[in-house]
C-alpha cells in the first residue's frame, strides 16, 4: 500500500503514495532512486534577458500531498498528477518506447506586486555526479559543464548562484557517474543546470513583473486575451547503464523533433483501402 | 508556390533572434503569431494537394489540426466515426510511433491500409486541459494507436459498439483519500 508500480515491457515507474511523487524508475537494465517535482523561484530583478534570484532560500519545491490517478492500458501507462492549482503534469509510459514521458502544464502563474515566479522541474537521484554535468551545444554535441566553474576562468558565484550556474539547454541535459547515466530530453528551448549531485533541474515557464532594463522594455509577462499565457510541454528521461552509447537518446531525439504530421479526412468509401 | 514562398518568408522572419529567443515585445509576438498561423495554413493547402495525388484518397480534405496540442481537434469534435488519419514520416526511416486524436469517451476500432485491426485505447485527457478557457469541451479523450508509417501511411477510424472494441483502460488508483476527485 505504500506504492504504486506502473509499467510495461520495457520500464517500470514505482510511486510514492503517501507523497504522491515517482521515486523509482527502472529500464535498460538499471533501477535509480528518482524522485521528480516542482520548484518556484521568486524573483525580483529577473527580465527577458537574465534570471536572477531574489532570494536565495525562496526556493520552494513541492514534497508532498500530491494528487494522482493512474490509467492502465494495454499500450499507454499514464500517470495524471495535480502539483497545485497552476502545475500539473501527465507521466506517461508506453508499449515498445525506451523513455518516459512527462507532460507538463503550467500556469496561469500567480505574481505578487513585486515579485515574479520562474516555474522548474526537478529530477533528484543518487547518482554520485561530482557537480558535473552536460548540456547540449545548440542541439548538437554535448559540453561538460561543472558548477561553479568556468573553463578559463575562476567566476564569482557568490550573488548568483544559482542562475550562475545556469545553461541553455535547447535539446538535453544529462549526468553520469560509473554506473549509471540520466538524460533529459525537452522540447523547446529552456535553462537548466545541475545544483546538486544526481539531480536536474529545468526551467519551464516564469511570469515576471519587472523588466531588465537590458532592451526589450517590457516585463516578461505574456498574456493571450487578457489572460496569463499557459504553457503545456514535454520531457523525455532515459535512464540507462553510463558504459552505454548514447543512441537511445538520440533516437528519442528523432521522435521528438520529427513527429508523424497529421491530416484529417472523412472516410467516404470503404473503410480499407486499396 | 505562392502559398509555399510565403511560408519561406515567414521562416525566415522567425529567424530573428527575437523570435528565436522570446525577446520580442507583446505585440510583435502577436504579430508573429498571426504571420505563422498564415503561413502554416498556406503550407496545410500545399500539403493537401500533395497527398490528393500521393494517397488513394483524390477527394481527401487533409485537415490540420492545429490545436492538437490541448488536444482538442476540430475535424473530430463532433465524433471520430469514419475518420481517415493520414500519417507524414518526415524521417528518413520507417517509424512506430504512438497517434493521438481527441475523440469523445466511445469505442472505436483503428484498422490500417490493409484493413488489419490496430490495437488502439481511449485514454482520458487531464482534466487541467479540459479546464483550460477557449478548449471546446465536447472532446474529452484521446484515442490512442501505435501507428508504423515509412513515408506516408493512412489509418481509418471506426466508432463501434463496446462489444466489437477493447479499447477501455482501467483505472487502477483513485486520487489519495481526502483528496479532491478531479477525474
Amino acid at each position: 500500500d505504500e506504492e504504486t508500480v506502473v509499467q510495461t515491457s520495457l520500464i517500470k515507474l514505482v510511486l510514492d503514495n503517501k507523497t504522491g511523487l515517482l521515486k523509482r524508475v527502472e529500464m535498460n537494465g538499471v533501477s535509480e532512486n528518482i524522485e521528480q517535482s516542482y520548484g518556484l523561484y521568486r524573483t525580483y530583478d529577473s527580465g527577458a534577458y537574465v534570471f536572477r534570484q531574489y532570494n536565495q532560500g525562496d526556493f520552494v519545491i513541492q514534497k508532498d500531498g500530491v494528487e494522482f490517478t493512474v490509467y492502465d492500458g494495454a499500450l499507454v501507462k499514464e500517470v495524471h498528477q495535480r502539483f497545485s492549482d497552476y502545475i500539473s503534469q501527465v507521466i506517461r509510459i508506453s508499449e515498445d518506447k525506451p523513455y518516459v514521458e512527462f507532460e507538463w502544464l503550467v500556469g496561469p502563474i500567480p505574481v505578487e506586486e513585486d515579485f515574479g515566479t520562474e516555474v522548474v522541474t526537478v529530477f533528484s537521484s543518487e547518482i554520485a555526479s561530482d557537480g558535473v554535468f552536460y548540456t547540449d551545444s545548440n542541439g548538437r554535441e554535448l559540453i561538460r559543464r561543472e558548477k561553479d566553474k568556468r573553463e578559463d576562468f575562476s567566476p564569482e558565484l557568490a550573488v548568483q548562484p544559482t542562475s550562475g550556474n545556469y545553461y541553455p539547454i535547447t535539446s538535453r541535459i544529462a549526468l553520469q557517474d560509473s554506473k549509471k547515466r540520466l538524460a533529459l530530453l525537452n522540447d523547446r528551448a529552456q535553462g537548466g543546470s545541475s545544483m546538486k549531485d544526481g539531480q536536474i533541474e529545468l526551467m519551464l515557464h516564469r511570469r515576471l513583473v519587472r523588466d531588465d532594463g537590458y532592451g526589450v522594455g517590457e516585463a516578461l509577462n505574456e498574456q493571450k486575451y487578457g489572460q496569463p499565457m499557459i504553457a503545456r510541454g514535454k520531457l523525455f528521461l532515459i535512464l540507462n547503464a553510463a558504459d552505454e552509447s548514447t543512441s537511445a537518446e538520440r533516437e528519442a531525439e528523432k521522435e521528438f523533433h520529427l513527429p508523424l504530421w497529421k491530416f484529417f479526412s472523412r472516410n467516404t468509401g470503404s473503410t480499407t483501402a486499396a | 508556390k505562392e502559398d509555399l514562398e510565403y511560408l519561406r518568408e515567414i521562416m525566415g522572419v522567425m529567424q530573428h533572434h527575437d523570435a528565436i529567443t522570446g525577446t520580442e515585445k507583446q505585440h510583435v509576438s502577436d504579430d508573429y503569431d498571426r504571420i505563422l498561423y498564415d503561413a502554416i495554413l498556406g503550407g496545410v493547402k500545399t500539403a493537401g494537394a500533395a497527398l490528393r495525388k500521393l494517397t488513394n484518397l483524390p477527394n481527401g480534405e487533409f485537415e490540420s489540426c492545429l490545436r492538437l496540442n490541448i488536444s482538442e481537434c476540430a475535424f473530430t469534435k463532433d465524433g471520430a466515426d469514419n475518420v481517415v488519419v493520414t500519417l507524414y514520416n518526415p524521417l528518413a526511416h520507417t517509424t512506430k510511433q504512438y497517434v493521438r486524436v481527441p475523440v469523445r469517451n466511445e469505442n472505436y476500432q483503428v484498422t490500417d491500409e490493409k484493413g488489419r485491426v490496430v490495437a488502439s485505447e481511449v485514454v482520458p485527457v487531464p482534466a487541467e486541459v479540459l479546464a483550460l478557457e477557449f478548449r471546446d469541451s465536447s472532446t474529452q479523450h484521446e484515442l490512442v494507436f501505435k501507428a508504423s508509417v515509412d513515408k506516408i501511411g493512412s489509418y481509418y477510424i471506426k466508432k463501434v459498439d463496446g462489444k466489437e472494441s477493447s479499447n477501455g483502460v482501467r483505472i487502477i488508483s483513485q486520487p489519495k483519500q481526502n483528496a479532491e476527485t478531479y477525474d
